[in-house]
């Protein structure tokens, strides 16, 4: 199981911008 | 069409969708001890995304609400106090739902609207970079 700031974190970056 | 750094001045908008600008933005927030705005802003965008049905979107909400909001940080701050108690009542009864975090994220991106992007677009780290 991952751990909350592990969810946290994957969340935030599938949210940034990506490199087009 | 538009360079970037034409489009990093149109809006906070447009900074935040370009790679470049939304990691120089980071930067500078680091700088001024308050990235943890910009990453609210954007764990708000992933958690619209999830899929409801998915056990780990609750848990994401509550991460969120631990990280951000039931503390005295930066983000808790600049957020209405209604739009807190309406986002720790969701996470209580277990009401998640993809726009929870809508009017909190509002609220951060018109204070970063008026402060942190105007400041940022005559900062060094900018200017530099131009």
């Amino acid at each position: 199981i991952d751990s909350e700031d592990d969810l946290l974190q994957e969340c935030i970056s599938s949210a940034m911008p990506k490199k087009k | 069409p538009d360079s970037p750094l034409a489009r990093w001045t149109k809006s906070l908008h447009s900074l935040l969708g370009d790679q470049d600008g939304a990691y120089l933005f980071r930067t500078f927030l680091e700088r001024e001890k308050c990235v943890d705005t910009l990453d609210f802003w954007f764990a708000c965008n992933g958690f619209r995304q999830m899929d409801l049905k998915d056990t780990k979107t609750l848990r994401v909400a509550k991460a969120i609400y631990k990280r951000y909001i039931e503390n005295n940080s930066i983000v808790s701050k600049q957020l209405k106090p209604a739009t807190k108690t309406y986002i720790r009542d969701s996470i209580k009864k277990q009401q998640i739902d993809s726009i929870m975090f809508d009017q909190a994220q509002t609220e951060i991106q018109s204070v970063m609207e008026e402060n942190a992007y105007q400041m940022f677009l005559t900062s060094d780290i900018y200017l530099e970079y131009v």
